[in-house]
């Protein structure tokens, strides 16, 4: 099972296209592993990408580097998948 | 039973699967399970067709779950099926739609990723097909349809969570409902359910020209986020695919509407602008109960406007 320990959802706003065009070479470069869940389109439009923990300080270096407005949305995905899976658990529990 | 049934939690594959089962016990008259092909890993691909009578009447597809990781989407299409069985002989629109149409639901579209959300990573998106000569697995079904395939927004690196795939309709899942609607010819709505921009879309993704019938699809766009804005204030942007998002080849609505399927539209379901795709499941009523007009506003247009 994959487990996503400390890894985070940033979101990001992209100002102008030429920061669209760096977040999809920051998608790009594989080694970082960044999963974007919500693309890079247009200026304006939020921005979600998915970071590993071990990635994390590179990428937010990269966004600061290039002056990238952006905030946390999700700070430990790995605590919100136990949460859904505990619910469901409980849910189980609950019909039985 | 489906009065049992907890729409309000996630659910796995199996327990989708089952309860389609009593769904269709509960009411023998109307709905009924049809299998339309197997997936990649031989999962059954289910659709519950809601019927009335009569041979081939003009139908509406609803699909679900194509991106398996957008669990508020599988959710969603569980609830709306329960809502269309309950509501028919009750709400007067779903009763005219019924008594002249049929409606097909593919509820989990996308068996195997959803199976892999379950056993092995929450966070999975693409079908489970091996790609020759690659390490990574699986295909946008999203990007595998042929109407711009290979375009702008999709990737030809199978590691990326946008990869069309090999050729189009290379992936079983989808090629099942190409055949399907094919052999139907009767189809006159497609809407393909994703999750979580708040967007409510249509053709075209893979250029910006707009459709001959943009203005009428936008119309009924700006009807259908009003009504769905109406019951909790939740706030849908409205257009193109290519204009309001991004340009996008190979995609599911554009596919359809090539192909004859006039009134094709995509959902991108709601997010509270903190989980994304993983909607605490106390969300889930909320999101399909404000789905239901939108989605009620399109099937009626599609019964008054005949073509």
């Amino acid at each position: 099972e994959q487990l996503f320990v400390g890894d985070q959802v940033l979101r990001v706003t992209a100002r102008k296209e030429e920061q669209i065009a760096l977040l999809r070479v920051l998608g790009e470069q594989e080694e970082l592993q960044v999963d974007f869940w919500r693309h890079p389109n247009s200026p304006g439009h939020p921005v979600d990408l998915r970071v590993p923990f071990l990635n994390l300080h590179g990428v937010k270096k990269f966004l600061e580097s290039h002056n990238f407005s952006y905030s946390i949305m999700i700070e430990d995905v790995q605590e919100l998948l136990d949460e859904e899976k505990e619910s469901m658990r409980r849910s189980r529990r609950v019909k039985r | 039973s489906s009065r049992t049934f907890d729409f309000s939690s996630y659910h796995t594959i199996d327990e989708i699967y089952d309860w389609m089962d009593v769904l269709v016990e509960d009411h023998p008259n109307l709905v009924s399970k049809i299998q339309i092909g197997q997936s990649y890993e031989n999962r059954a691909l289910y659709v519950l067709k809601f019927s009335t009578g009569g041979w081939k009447r003009p139908a509406i597809w609803l699909d679900t779950g194509i991106h398996s990781r957008e669990w508020i989407t599988q959710a969603t299409g569980v609830w709306t099926a329960n809502k269309i069985a309950k509501e028919y002989g009750q709400d007067p629109s779903v009763t005219a739609i019924l008594d002249s149409m049929d409606i097909f639901l593919e509820i989990v579209t996308n068996p195997d990723g959803f199976a892999f959300t379950h056993s092995s990573n929450r966070l999975w998106r693409k079908t489970r097909s091996l790609n020759a000569g690659s390490r990574c697995v699986g295909v946008d079904p999203n990007r595998n349809w042929d109407a711009g395939f290979g375009g702008a927004g999709s990737s030809s690196n199978p590691c990326s969570e946008t990869y069309h795939g090999p050729h189009a309709h290379s992936e079983r899942e989808v090629r099942a409902i190409v055949d399907f609607i094919h052999a139907h010819g009767n189809v006159k709505s497609v809407i393909s359910i994703h999750s979580y921009s708040q967007m409510l879309l249509f053709p075209y993704g893979y250029r910006r020209e707009p459709t001959p019938d943009h203005q009428e699809m936008n119309e009924l766009a700006k009807k259908a986020v009003s009504d769905l804005a109406a019951v909790f204030g939740t706030k849908y942007t409205y257009g193109s695919i290519a204009n309001t998002i991004y340009m996008a080849g190979g995609t599911t609505i554009d596919w359809a509407y090539d192909n004859g399927v006039k009134y094709s539209f995509t959902l991108e379901l709601r997010d509270s602008g903190r989980y994304g795709f993983l909607l605490p499941s106390s969300q889930i009523v909320p999101t399909a109960t404000e789905t239901w007009p939108a989605l009620l506003d399109i099937m009626v247009h599609v019964l008054e406007h005949p073509y």
